[in-house]
């Protein structure tokens, strides 16, 4: 079975505070991932 | 005097055929699957290629076989056969019987082991609040942002489905506008010091109140991430992060296989197979979760509406059909998970 998630998260597009807050995922393609691990932050 | 003679064969006669037909099918998958990792070594990506195998299966009552399933799996089995019949499955599949949370002898049927919930503190969840966390156990097939209007996921290369089409025509789903997508990529590609010309630029004019992209609070992105259950994972669905579920839509659809060969030789997976959307906001915007069924797993339980039943007979199949749709009271404010509470599951049939 498969679960797809969407969700809303912040971005910063301006270059000047990018990654001040952003989203980024912290996982990668084919990795093992259980519930409750990090999926990003 | 036979026939009760015939009886008396029928449980262990069911058991052993069924593991003898999950031992050939667990062949046949080690076989593809070890096709389809020499050829990620290689670095090659399958395409999206139909085949003949896809064509016949589109033929076949999947859903009447999968209900079948169902019914197999939930045969009692005697106590004493339990632990060799779980512990089969567990070597076939891959499962750590040691997270189990109750002993082998006390799960009745096959169905009931696997939905079973782990161990206190198997799943420890991430505590930093501003982790999301993985629902389930599983492999990440495919995440990012969603950037383009018409938001479309990668099924594989060369194949994508909309959205909106995954979680329904009338999601919560936010749009993300052409204007939007413009004016974020000029500004990537335009710094503040480029003042020269693009949308982004006209809307600070118009109403430098509403937006300054220096000042402003981030704006908000839309991402995915597509999470594949193996049949011998932890079944049960979590809730990522603390967030109000606002409504429920079932999708009465097929029930492919959703495996690795299905997702590059089935068009539109996801959005033809029997699933579940959950939708809500969390505190950074919306949030939407679509638990997809496939042939062996085909229904999908809310703990949060225990008396939702998926995967039922019907009379007919209407690909246009509108998805069953319900908004948890009260409105607006549905109902509130903690990241990490258990609020779904996958069960066989």
């Amino acid at each position: 079975s498969t679960v797809v998630l969407v969700f809303q998260a912040p971005v910063s597009r301006s270059p000047k505070n990018q990654g001040s807050s952003e989203f980024s995922f912290c996982t990668r393609k084919g990795d093992r991932i259980r519930v409750g691990e990090a999926l990003g932050r | 005097s036979s026939s009760s003679q015939g009886n008396s064969f029928l449980v262990p006669g069911a058991t052993v055929a069924t593991i003898l037909m999950l031992g050939a099918l667990h062949a046949r998958r080690l076989y593809d699957d070890k096709k389809v990792e020499d050829a990620r070594e290689k670095g090659l990506e399958f395409e999206f290629h139909p085949d003949v195998k896809a064509t016949f299966l589109q033929l076949l009552p999947l859903r009447s076989i999968s209900r079948y399933w169902g019914l197999l799996t939930s045969v009692e089995i005697p106590v004493w056969l339990r632990p060799y019949v779980y512990r089969a499955w567990a070597r076939a599949f891959h499962s750590n019987l040691e997270e189990a949370a109750m002993p082998l002898d006390e799960y009745a049927t096959l169905r009931d082991f696997f939905v079973r919930s782990l161990k206190e503190g198997s799943r420890p969840i991430d505590p930093d609040p501003r982790c999301l966390v993985s629902p389930v156990d599983g492999i990440i097939l495919r995440f990012g942002e969603l950037k383009a209007a018409g938001a479309m996921i990668e099924q594989v290369k060369g194949f994508s489905y909309s959205v909106s089409s995954l979680l329904g025509a009338n999601s919560l789903l936010p749009m993300i506008t052409e204007e939007t997508t413009h004016a974020e990529s000029s500004e990537l590609e335009n710094t503040p010091k480029d003042q020269s010309n693009k949308s982004w630029w006209r809307v600070s004019l118009a109403s430098p109140k509403v937006w300054d992209p220096v000042a402003s609070s981030p704006m908000k992105g839309l991402f995915y991430c597509v999470i594949y259950l193996k049949p011998g994972d932890y079944h049960r669905i979590h809730s990522p992060i603390d967030w109000n579920v606002l409504v429920r839509r079932h999708f009465s659809g097929r029930l492919f296989p959703v495996n690795e060969r299905a997702t590059r030789t089935i068009r539109n997976l996801y959005v033809e197979n029997e699933r579940v959307v959950l939708e809500g906001q969390w505190q950074e915007g919306f949030m939407g979760i679509a638990a997809i069924g496939a042939t062996n797993i085909g229904s999908i339980e809310l703990f949060i509406e225990p008396e939702l039943r998926t995967n039922r007979p019907r009379k007919k199949f209407f690909h246009s059909e509108p998805p069953e749709e319900r908004i948890y009271e009260p409105e607006g404010v549905g109902v509130m998970l903690k990241k990490g509470d258990e609020m779904a599951a996958f069960n066989m049939g």
